[in-house]
């Protein structure tokens, strides 16, 4: 028996909210320490890496592993149907072909029950090794979110260089070009630890897709170093997190 | 010139 009861719907529209643009289907992987969730989108350019520890949840109960095979659209629109403030129980027995979302709403004088048919992925799981990144840029994420979505205006590439002088994204095309530089500040709402500086090339969509996760969390973290692909980090509270994993453009 | 990487060739498949 799987169930999970999260006292907010809020947080869970925002997680699928932050996966929906990316991956069309997923597996929930649900084990007794928590759920956790990767996946690479169908290009194979990226990957998502989602962690929340059974501590998020206010009842949270796992006999057997389990892998909830879910379409992200079909969740979506069952999430649709909850109000924010609504707590919801996700629950299947151990051989589900079906999973069931429960809600309850604050005074607890409403319930909804759905039921959503599971699929059957063959995913493929990656072995993501321990990074020591060269460059960790921590900012807000909503600046972050505006960058990628201005940047992209001018050019499918992104250029991010990071340095121990800041930040700077650019990006040029037909129309011109455009370059942004944030500075580490005492307000300390910009953080830089440089080892080495770095620049990479990458593709200024997926960039955009990932800051779908911004609802989620202030600050973001952008962790790079050469030759490998770019992390994007967004906390949830303090019992989780979504990654995203972006593959640099290379020289031709 | 550049080219799109794959996200799976930086990581080992499980």
């Amino acid at each position: 028996m799987f169930e999970a009861r999260l006292g907010s719907t809020t947080l869970l529209k925002k997680i699928v909210d932050a996966l929906r643009e990316i991956l069309s289907q997923s597996t929930l992987d649900c084990s007794d320490s928590g759920i956790q969730l990767q996946a690479m989108d169908n290009s194979h350019v990226s990957l998502v890496s989602m962690l929340l520890q059974n501590d998020c949840f206010e009842k949270y109960r796992c006999d057997r592993n389990i892998s909830l095979g879910l379409d992200l659209k079909s969740l979506s629109k069952v999430l649709k149907c909850a109000s924010g403030d609504d707590a919801v129980t996700i629950s299947a027995p151990d051989k589900a072909d079906k999973v069931q979302l429960s809600f309850e709403s604050a005074g607890k004088e409403r319930t909804a029950d759905y039921e959503l048919r599971l699929l059957n992925l063959d995913q493929e799981h990656l072995g993501i090794p321990e990074t020591d990144y060269s460059c960790v840029v921590i900012m807000p994420a909503i600046e972050f979110a505006r960058i990628c979505r201005d940047m992209t205006s001018f050019s499918e590439s992104v250029v991010i260089a990071c340095s121990k002088d800041g930040i700077k994204f650019s990006a040029s095309g037909e129309m011109g070009s455009a370059n942004i530089k944030l500075s580490q500040t005492s307000k300390g709402d910009v953080d830089l630890t440089v080892e080495e500086p770095v620049t990479l090339s990458f593709a200024g969509r997926y960039l955009s897709t990932f800051t779908r996760a911004t609802p989620l969390s202030e600050k973001v973290k952008i962790g790079m170093a050469a030759d490998v692909p770019l992390l994007v980090e967004y906390p949830i509270e303090d019992y989780g997190y979504i990654r995203y994993y972006l593959a640099p453009k290379v020289d031709d | 010139k550049t080219k799109q990487s794959n996200i799976s060739s930086f990581f080992t498949k499980k």
